[in-house]
């Protein structure tokens, strides 16, 4: 899971990857 | 003749790809084809490409939050060079922005495919394990699959369509970044033989997301299912889109395999660009990346 926190993020909720 | 249910899955999928992407194909061939009522500007040399990130700064991705780039201000250090050097300097500054805004795209369009396969029916009943590998293992075959709609023979889209950068331009660049978009180019041009339009584009797009044979997936079975559902939906669309080509989806689904060389070598360049060029990866593009293949 930690090794695809950032598509984790995004499968989840709508963070832009921009702002990480 | 397809039945409702595959009706339904078309429409939704449809539904979905022109809900998430900012830019799709018939919106590209606008442009491309000179029927919109301002052009692109032109981007075919480092004159044209920094006067491009000064005009189009709202739209090229990586100024979007106004954030600065390292590499730009680390290379900003005044000190007396020949004015040869200074040139070459300029030129390897002009190529590493070039290349962290490819980057910005990619991360822009990664984010639009996670939205399109959250928006795809049952997508968010797998397993979120599986969600991530899915993504992980498609997401570079459907941005070239992506990208070929915004490409012709001659250069590419690029800031949401307000510029075009030539192919010649990107050919000349110094090696590797020279060799990135080549192999592009020549997929794009055999895929946009075949003349799909954006509805046939996005069942495309999601038989590519929904693929049982991606390594580490825990429910092959459930994965294979949808999988089906979407490659039968797409079949019976192409026969009704495309009544003349019969022959489109067995050469549609040869396709599939020419993605996956594509990406392999992708990810070899961009393993070179980084130990040669000493140059960041985006976090996503790195989690993305790691262990690939």
């Amino acid at each position: 899971k930690e090794k695809h926190k950032i598509l984790h993020q995004l499968l989840q909720n709508s963070t832009s990857p921009v702002d990480l | 003749c397809m039945e409702g249910d595959g009706k339904t899955l078309v429409r939704q999928i449809h539904d979905a790809y022109m809900k998430s992407f900012t830019m799709n194909k018939a919106k590209a061939r606008l442009i491309l084809t000179g029927k919109t009522s301002e052009p692109p500007f032109i981007i075919h040399d480092m004159d044209t490409f920094q006067l491009a990130e000064r005009t189009l700064a709202a739209y090229m991705a990586h100024m979007v939050k106004g954030e600065r780039l390292e590499s730009e201000s680390e290379l900003r250090v005044e000190h007396v060079t020949p004015a040869v050097e200074c040139e070459e300097l300029q030129q390897r500054e002009a190529e590493a922005r070039l290349f962290h805004c490819c980057q910005s795209t990619s991360v822009e369009t990664v984010t639009e495919l996670t939205e399109f396969a959250k928006a795809m029916p049952d997508f968010q009943t797998l397993d979120l394990n599986d969600q991530v590998t899915l993504l992980k293992y498609a997401v570079h075959e459907a941005l070239f699959t992506l990208l070929a709609s915004c490409m012709n023979k001659d250069g590419l889209l690029v800031a949401r369509g307000r510029g075009f950068i030539t192919r010649e331009f990107l050919k000349s660049l110094r090696r590797p970044f020279s060799d990135m978009m080549e192999p592009k180019f020549q997929f794009a041009t055999r895929f946009n033989s075949m003349d799909l339009d954006d509805s046939d584009l996005a069942l495309f797009v999601a038989a590519i997301i929904c693929c049982g044979d991606r390594p580490g997936l825990v429910d092959i079975p459930v994965v294979e299912r949808l999988q089906e559902s979407i490659i039968q939906a797409l079949r019976h669309h192409l026969l009704a889109n495309h009544p003349d080509d019969t022959f489109l989806f067995p050469r549609l689904l040869q396709k599939l395999a020419d993605l996956r060389e594509l990406v392999t070598e992708h990810a070899q360049l961009i393993q070179e660009i980084k130990t040669l060029e000493d140059t960041s990866l985006h976090p996503l593009l790195q989690e993305i990346y790691k262990d690939m293949y």
